[in-house]
């Protein structure tokens, strides 16, 4: 079984600042390049920054800010042997077809390979919980009226037949019982288990770029796409998210 | 003036008020008048969504005034989502991966 808490923003050499796509539809991009770095910095225990526009430069579809997938990213970073570093291919947040400079850069961080994980909310968060941080992609629907708190919707309100967004999970947890008084003597309220997922809006959006949604419901269709890259051998010991 | 009367949400003055705030606080400007008004006017509704998203909700959200409430639901999805995803794009089933230790194909 998985832990009950996870949340690998507590473990060291894990990149915690937001990123911001501005204008970009490459979430695709930074939820990928947000996955190769998280297993960098549990696997290798370094903290390495990758160079988001190398993917959106280099995309095998050409989509570039119009928009891609987290798959494609992966093949980007297999394709190039690897990702060159943000400092040295910074984001611009636009793009020009055929400007890919990939091989004009060292890499700072590569893949073996990828994998898409099970439609099933307990094997992501055990997988999450030993591996790391995974991408998803859920339906966006909600997120721009979203301040803070966990998101409960129901599939009326947030079809989960229909995703467009990518976002890194790094985490899950529950809430604390709440108690509601009442003129009976008040009720107990069941805490809410949750994912805790990073986004690409800047820190300025939801809870400092960060958002909370329901765990177990499959959530805006959180299950649907959960991909990961994986950096060793598959006998890698396994880590511990921090709780 | 015709959402202000079938909408929750704050009154006119309020409106004009958090509208202002959220400008300043995001840094908001637009071209001309027409432009203002109709960013007012999709704030308003998105405010009034908000309500009822807070409504529906059956966990702990809060919903509200966000960087993108003066964007239509359709300008945010142009601009901060990515293409859909047709049920027929991935040329693949889910039997491919979940890694070997865990016994994938």
């Amino acid at each position: 079984l998985p832990p009950s808490t996870c949340d690998w923003r507590k473990q060291e050499y894990i990149i915690k600042s937001v990123r911001d796509q501005k204008n970009c539809n490459c979430c695709w991009a930074i939820a990928a390049a947000g996955n190769v770095e998280a297993l960098w910095a549990i696997e290798q225990r370094t903290s390495v920054e990758v160079s988001v526009q190398q993917l959106v430069d280099c995309d095998r579809c050409g989509g570039g800010c119009t928009g891609g997938f987290v798959w494609d990213a992966f093949m980007t970073v297999l394709n190039y042997s690897g990702l060159a570093s943000e400092k040295k291919y910074p984001f611009k947040g636009t793009f020009k077809p055929h400007q890919c400079r990939a091989n004009n850069f060292k890499k700072v961080a590569w893949i073996r390979d990828f994998i898409m994980l099970q439609d099933n909310e307990q094997l992501i968060a055990q997988y999450l919980a030993i591996h790391g941080p995974i991408t998803v992609t859920i339906n966006s629907k909600l997120l721009q009226q979203y301040r803070k708190g966990v998101i409960k919707p129901t599939p009326d309100t947030c079809d989960p037949r229909f995703v467009n967004h990518s976002v890194l999970l790094m985490g899950f947890g529950q809430t604390k019982r709440t108690w509601t008084e009442t003129r009976q003597g008040g009720t107990q309220g069941r805490p809410i288990p949750y994912w805790i997922l990073k986004n690409s809006w800047g820190p300025n959006w939801g809870e400092e770029g960060y958002f909370r949604l329901h765990r177990g419901s499959n959530a805006c269709g959180i299950t649907k796409y959960p991909f990961t890259a994986r950096l060793g051998k598959s006998t890698v010991r396994p880590v511990h998210c921090p709780p | 003036t015709s959402l202000m009367a079938q909408a929750p949400g704050p009154l006119p003055q309020e409106l004009k008020e958090v509208f202002t705030r959220f400008q300043v606080r995001y840094n908001r400007s637009y071209a001309n008048p027409a432009e203002l008004a109709r960013r007012v006017d999709i704030f308003a509704r998105n405010l009034a969504r908000a309500q009822q998203l807070q409504d529906k909700d059956l966990g702990t959200a809060e919903f509200g005034v966000t960087p993108f409430s003066d964007l239509t639901e359709e300008e945010f999805g142009q601009m901060y989502g990515h293409q859909q995803v047709p049920a027929t794009a991935l040329h693949m089933s889910r039997q491919v991966g979940f890694g070997p230790e865990a016994g994938e194909k």
